[in-house]
């Protein structure tokens, strides 16, 4: 051990382990997720290569085969409570999205809220066994938060009771869905649906794109992976195109609005709930931003100990770089953040739990509320973490550049949720709108 | 807050504009007194930063309001008022924040870890109105001899956080794999391990790498 660090450890004025059970929730959540965390670290299957070493295909690659393992490992183990899959899945992939993340984050939660009965039976059991691997394509070439202005159209025929699935235009190609590129062979697209001469806005429908078993893509399908991004290495986020792609009329997800089998559209008792995942996944995110700001700030304020650097008092040992105000004006408050968004990431997972309770009972009242707040708080967190992030990087002088120091990938791994699930403008502007209106 | 006009009762989070609605809400001015005294006092603090909240929410209202009285279409006059809309936005979530740290602290009874949570929440608190002076100055919520009673106390922060700060990076409890940073290592030995990962770099594999011979030694014996 360091000693200078060492000797920090020694002089804290309170207890770090009933901290960290705060932090969890209690001591018996601190028990459990080091539990999870010896199974995931001790576990060969799990070992890898030294991503920053790899190209991206290897690194999709590896990606795969550890989620694969991931996903038997669960199996083995019974883990089934969504909180500890979390944990178990950010053990296996650290600081990094993998390629069933939209399958297990927004494909699964998505047929739980929004499937009927018989299409939870159809599609649930293949899903939970991988059979089904699915995503979620929202997000179009043209069109991203504005989800109005989305072209993609699901056109009913009564006479074959199908949907004819189109993308009109180029700018209507689906684009960015993790998983949708290699990984996946059915999406959830969001798309404008036409029934008896009328468009109905958007709803969603799940789409076969490659075949399951040869995993080739399907007739009208044109499917693929967008290419190197700004981080997220390990994801194969995708393009789609659909050419009158024909799919049966019980693959609309129909919990809430409807088509009878003669075209007839009823309406959902509230509109905001096809976009029920996203207000979901922003809720999520308010804790991601916490944990990437916690992670900085571990590694900015442990570097800042053991890094001693020039004098303050001449002729004195050079001091340790946390001694400098400047280094403590730098990296305090973003301490301070990492906690105040870990207490808000707990509000907004309870606050989720319990206002969807109240909608699985029809109590439809809070909806809006929690919209405006999980879009609010989403883009607040979101704008403020990738801030910090950057100060705990240049904190951490030349080698906060080195990939070594893990800054690096936290921030270009983290810096798209300033604009997937909505864009944070629009998302504030969602919320003024809440403000102004309510 | 139109709904707060107009007489009905909010409940929740936004329950801050019943009192914005119906005009109890004013900017103060630069003379009048400011509300907070205790720039020390966590709960006058949140007090301060809902009520900024609500000044700002309804500044963009009112503008919306001018505007639309200009003859503008609404949806003119919002995208006319846009910036001023992200930052009632961005105070109300900058409000909820602060609130939801604070009551938690409620929830906390190990004397030791609320001690130094509070100051962290204290140093979050004024760091954030240290940010964003001049909503507090303009509102009047705050004076300027208080911003600078706000530097000072921002500075005694740090220093009362120091011999805490590992201790409290600690407590997020991330063990060396998930953080996978040679430089946020538990044990320090941040030198050598450093070393050791630029060893394993790929251009590292031979002594010689392949593009002297392929590039620079061609180019040598043309020069």
């Amino acid at each position: 051990m360091n000693p200078d660090i060492k000797r920090e450890r020694e002089n804290a004025t309170f207890n770090v382990e009933t901290l960290t059970n705060i932090l969890d929730g209690s001591p018996q959540k601190t028990k459990r997720r080091r539990e999870i965390e010896s199974l995931v670290l001790n576990d060969p299957d799990f070992w890898e290569d030294d991503p920053n070493f790899l190209s991206r295909s290897e690194r999709y690659d590896q990606a795969v085969r550890k989620s694969a393992q991931m996903i038997l490992k669960l199996r083995e183990y019974g883990i089934s409570d969504p909180d500890e899959i979390y944990c178990y899945k950010n053990c296996v992939h650290p600081n990094r999205a993998e390629p069933l993340d939209l399958h297990l984050g927004m494909f699964l939660p998505t047929l739980l809220n929004q499937a009927t009965s018989e299409q939870m039976d159809r599609f649930f059991m293949p899903a939970w066994n991988l059979e089904i691997i699915g995503t979620y394509a929202q997000t179009e070439m043209g069109h991203g938060t504005h989800l109005r202005g989305l072209e993609t159209t699901a056109t009913y025929d009564p006479s074959t009771q199908e949907f004819v699935l189109n993308s009109p235009t180029i700018s209507s190609i689906k684009w960015w869905p993790g998983g949708l590129g290699k990984t996946s062979n059915h999406a959830i697209v969001l798309a404008q649906l036409y029934t008896q001469g009328k468009c109905h806005g958007l709803h969603a429908f799940i789409v076969p794109i490659r075949d399951i078993k040869t995993h080739e893509p399907l007739p009208g399908i044109v499917v693929g992976d967008i290419g190197p991004k700004f981080g997220f290495n390990e994801i194969d986020n995708g393009f789609l195109k659909l050419e009158n792609v024909r799919i049966p009329r019980e693959n609309m997800l129909m919990k809430y609005a409807k088509v009878e089998p003669d075209g007839a559209y009823v309406k959902p008792p509230s509109s905001k709930l096809t976009y029920g995942t996203m207000v979901f996944i922003r809720s999520l995110i308010v804790g991601t931003s916490a944990k990437a700001v916690a992670k900085s700030s571990t590694i900015a304020i442990r570097y800042s100990t053991v890094r001693r650097q020039s004098e303050i008092r001449p002729g004195q040992p050079e001091p340790q770089i946390l001694d400098y105000q400047t280094q403590q004006y730098k990296l305090f408050p973003v301490l301070a953040m990492a906690y105040a968004f870990t207490f808000v990431g707990q509000y907004m997972t309870q606050t989720y739990q319990r206002i969807t309770g109240d909608i699985n009972e029809g109590d439809f009242s809070e909806l809006p509320e929690l919209h405006a707040l999980s879009a609010g708080l989403k883009a607040f967190t979101t704008w403020a973490a990738n801030s910090a992030i950057e100060v705990c990087r240049m904190s951490c002088g030349g080698h906060g550049y080195s990939r070594s120091s893990a800054l690096p990938d936290i921030y270009t791994e983290f810096t798209p949720s300033c604009t997937y699930e909505g864009e944070n403008t629009v998302m504030m502007l969602q919320t003024a709108r809440y403000l102004v209106k309510s | 807050y139109r709904l707060a006009k107009n007489g009905q009762q909010l409940s929740g989070i936004v329950s801050y504009l019943n009192d914005a609605g119906r005009g109890r809400v004013q900017p103060q001015t630069v003379s009048s007194r400011p509300i907070v005294v205790d720039v020390n006092d966590l709960s006058s603090l949140v007090e301060v930063y809902k009520l900024r909240a609500a000044i700002l929410v309804e500044l963009a209202a009112k503008n919306i309001q001018q505007d639309m009285q200009r003859r503008k279409s609404e949806e003119d006059a919002w995208n006319n008022n846009a910036i001023d809309l992200v930052k009632a936005s961005d105070a109300h979530c900058h409000y909820v924040v602060v609130k939801l740290f604070t009551d938690k602290l409620g929830e906390i009874g190990d004397t030791g870890v609320h001690s130094v949570l509070s100051t962290l929440a204290l140093l979050y608190t004024l760091h954030g109105i240290a940010l964003n002076s001049g909503d507090f100055l303009q509102a009047g919520l705050l004076s300027v001899p208080q911003m600078l009673q706000i530097s000072v106390r921002i500075k005694d922060l740090l220093s009362q956080l120091r011999p805490n700060a590992v201790a409290l990076v600690d407590a997020f409890n991330f063990t060396d794999r998930t953080l996978n940073s040679v430089l946020g290592r538990y044990d320090g030995n941040v030198y050598d391990n450093m070393y050791e990962w630029a060893r394993r770099s790929p251009l590292n594999s031979t002594e010689v790498h392949k593009s002297f011979h392929k590039y620079l030694k061609p180019l040598r014996a043309k020069l």
